[in-house]
């Protein structure tokens, strides 16, 4: 299938010039996580994560 | 008049799981009557098989491996966020006046003291929860009124689900029951108001339906046969029902341009829980079409002719396009989105010439698993995912392990969108 192997030379230029013009930035999730960071209503409360606790009627 | 912008984002939703694509026991009228009013996309990608990357894309206009977005998703105490010098939507249309507003799931970070925020990155106004709503115990939670406790354990050993109005914290953790109708008066306050001071708007509606653990209200409760994620996306409809009632009762509707789609596949994992891809090859996690390939719509009234096409399209378009209509300047970074403004006003070709398929973990050692080129997709590496295991198709199961194909495992998308025939390039 020759018409098929022109398609796959096709994409694979187009992958090669894609990814050549790719700049990875850095990672956010790379970075981590902290404890201290995740969200909580009482962030003076003890004890985390339970006293996180405000406002839900239900 | 600027023209008003809504956009609508489901969550692990999949290619077959709404009424109009044929899923017989959905419930979904009014995504129906968008799609059969609007202009339907067969041919839509994602950026990613997993959530905060495609979130990242679609705001931006970018690969998520330019904004740092990879790999994985965000967490509750994740340091990092979608950094602050990314141009998002909002902050693309802003400038020219518009009302911004999101409810629901951002996903792109909170960080210390909320620096990542929705408010940082462009919106007046945020009602949400800023994550995955499983990323905090939830087996005690109320899904379904009366009292159903939410199916499963979610994520235990941290903070329970808040819900934000802009950067403080109303609830936690997050009643469930009741979230939807505080996003449908959110809604229909910001588009009341903004009809009423005749300003242009930009409303970014990323619902938490229908991820894992599904919930819903009284108004959705056991309403459709396909049990709690029925009920889930039944909700979502219902809010996406509400908003266009208040764009026609507020005289806005032929002045806004609706746009409907999702952030990857359905998580099969969770099975009958779970979504459901469709014809397509495996969900959420893997690079093939069930992970990435969405249903979208395009819905504006009298402007856009109502139809299907198969132009190949992605989130990365939605900015330029939102751009060109509202005559906003691109960001002057690096996009990867074209506008569709020839698919939606002539349903043209449009300029979409490839997709690139990023993996869940993208690196540049593998660089993208796939590339699709108009009908034909190859796959240089494929992998299954925990994500989309109990599949009965092993290559969507964990236990396919990253593979390498030399030569690429070449695919006619057209004739053969299920991915079941690789045709041979020896």
């Amino acid at each position: 299938h020759p018409e098929l192997v022109s398609v796959l030379q096709n994409i694979s230029q187009l992958k090669d010039e894609f990814e050549s013009s790719m700049q990875f930035g850095e990672s956010e999730i790379g970075k981590g996580t902290d404890r201290n960071l995740e969200p909580c209503c009482n962030p003076q409360c003890s004890p985390k994560p339970e006293c996180c606790h405000c406002g839900t009627t239900h | 008049a600027l023209p008003n912008f809504v956009l609508l984002f489901a969550d692990d939703l999949g290619f077959g799981d709404l009424g109009f694509a044929g899923h017989p026991t959905s419930l979904t009228p009014n995504l129906d009557r968008l799609a059969a009013h609007g202009l339907r996309f067969t041919d839509f990608y994602a950026t990613s098989p997993v959530c905060s990357p495609s979130r990242a894309s679609l705001l931006t206009g970018r690969y998520q491996t330019r904004s740092g977005i990879y790999p994985g998703v965000l967490y509750p105490g994740s340091k990092g966020g979608l950094p602050l010098n990314e141009t998002t939507i909002a902050e693309v249309l802003k400038p020219l006046g518009y009302a911004t507003a999101m409810m629901g799931k951002w996903h792109l970070g909170y960080g210390a003291n909320g620096t990542y925020l929705p408010t940082r990155q462009g919106f007046d106004h945020y009602l949400g929860i800023p994550y995955s709503h499983d990323m905090g115990p939830c087996h005690n939670l109320t899904c379904f009124p009366p009292d159903v406790k939410c199916y499963g354990s979610c994520d235990v050993g941290t903070v329970t689900v808040p819900l934000m109005n802009g950067e403080t914290i109303t609830q936690q953790p997050v009643d469930f029951v009741n979230l939807e109708d505080s996003y449908s008066t959110f809604a229909t306050e910001f588009i009341r108001s903004s009809a009423q001071k005749s300003q242009p708007f930009f409303l970014y509606y990323p619902s938490h339906h229908t991820h894992y653990p599904q919930f819903a209200g009284w108004k959705s409760v056991g309403r459709t046969l396909r049990g709690p994620f029925g009920d889930a996306l039944l909700e979502f409809d219902s809010t996406v029902g509400n908003i266009l009632h208040t764009l026609k009762e507020t005289g806005v509707l032929n002045n806004t341009l609706v746009f409907f789609t999702a952030d990857n596949g359905p998580e099969l994992m969770r099975m009958s829980r779970g979504g459901n891809a469709g014809l397509l090859k495996c969900g959420k996690g893997t690079t093939y079409e069930g992970g990435m390939r969405e249903p979208a719509i395009a819905y504006w009234s009298g402007v856009i002719k109502p139809g299907v096409t198969h132009s190949l399209s992605s989130t990365l378009d939605i900015l330029p396009t939102f751009a060109r209509l509202a005559g906003a300047p691109l960001p002057d970074v690096q996009l990867d989105g074209v506008d569709m403004i020839d698919i939606l006003f002539n349903h043209g070709a449009g300029q979409r010439k490839a997709m690139f398929y990023y993996p869940v973990d993208p690196s540049e050692k593998y660089g993208v698993f796939a590339v699709r080129m108009g009908k034909y997709k190859a796959h240089y590496y494929t992998r299954g995912s925990t994500h989309s295991d109990p599949n009965p198709d092993k290559d969507c199961q964990i236990i396919s392990l990253l593979k390498y194909h030399d030569p690429p495992l070449l695919y006619d998308l057209e004739s053969d969108p299920s991915e079941h025939y690789s045709l041979s390039v020896k």
